[in-house]
């Protein structure tokens, strides 16, 4: 993921 | 990572084990909504779908893991051990869930950032996430009645969800294109939910009364 990228949370 | 979303998610962790250690050493499951449980079971399988193709960190993918396997032991549990299922108020516990899961499944093919299959689910889950807690509290609200445990775990969520937000917040400000509408939004209704719980939660103590 990118910077920036909600996906990175759980 | 900054210090709220590390805050949150071992909120988010200490949460579900309290409830664990509850099931499974007490035996008891008692005021606890088996129909939230499978919300969650549900949010965790949908969301986490891409732990095959996308890596972040060893942390991330072990936090996944951990929510998967968590919630659906105490789906598990609540369901199939004899000891445990004996104590489940299934007479109380009534809510429609799978109402709210095809009107969030509906709501997820209508607003998505982007229409893949992955994607369409990752939206769901969030939908879905903001209102699992409901079966819980109207369970409660029924039995009026709330253990230390049961009370410890809901508002150990509500903690994780109002630091995810102190989360957004600190990142909107020191990343560039951290705008996620879909999240905010879902993340604020679940808040509120949980701070309107505690509201009432709250005078109840204030006044020594049972839950109304």
């Amino acid at each position: 993921p990118k910077d920036g990228d909600v996906k990175d949370e759980l | 990572m900054n210090i709220f979303r590390l805050a949150g998610d071992m909120t988010h962790m200490f949460s579900v084990l309290v409830l664990l250690l509850k099931i499974h050493t007490i035996k008891s499951c008692a005021g606890v909504s088996v129909k939230t449980q499978e919300l969650y079971a549900i949010v965790f399988a949908t969301r986490y779908l891409d732990i095959f193709t996308s890596f972040v960190s060893i942390y991330n993918t072990f936090m996944k893991l951990v929510f998967l396997g968590s919630s659906f032991s105490i789906v598990w549990y609540m369901r199939y051990h004899k000891a445990v299922h004996r104590t489940y108020d299934r007479e109380q516990d009534t809510f429609r869930h799978w109402f709210l899961v095809l009107s969030c499944l509906l709501l997820a093919l209508l607003i998505h950032e982007k229409f893949t299959f992955l994607e369409v689910l990752w939206t769901f889950s969030l939908y879905l996430e903001a209102v699992a807690i409901l079966p819980q509290l109207v369970l409660l609200q029924r039995t009026r009645n709330i253990d230390n445990l049961t009370g410890q775990y809901i508002f150990l969520l509500g903690g994780y969800r109002g630091l995810y937000i102190l989360n957004w917040i600190y990142r909107y400000f020191t990343e560039p294109h951290f705008v996620h509408w879909i999240t905010w939004i879902t993340g604020l209704v679940q808040t509120l939910l949980y701070a309107d719980f505690f509201y009432y939660y709250f005078l109840s103590w204030k006044n020594n009364k049972k839950l109304n």
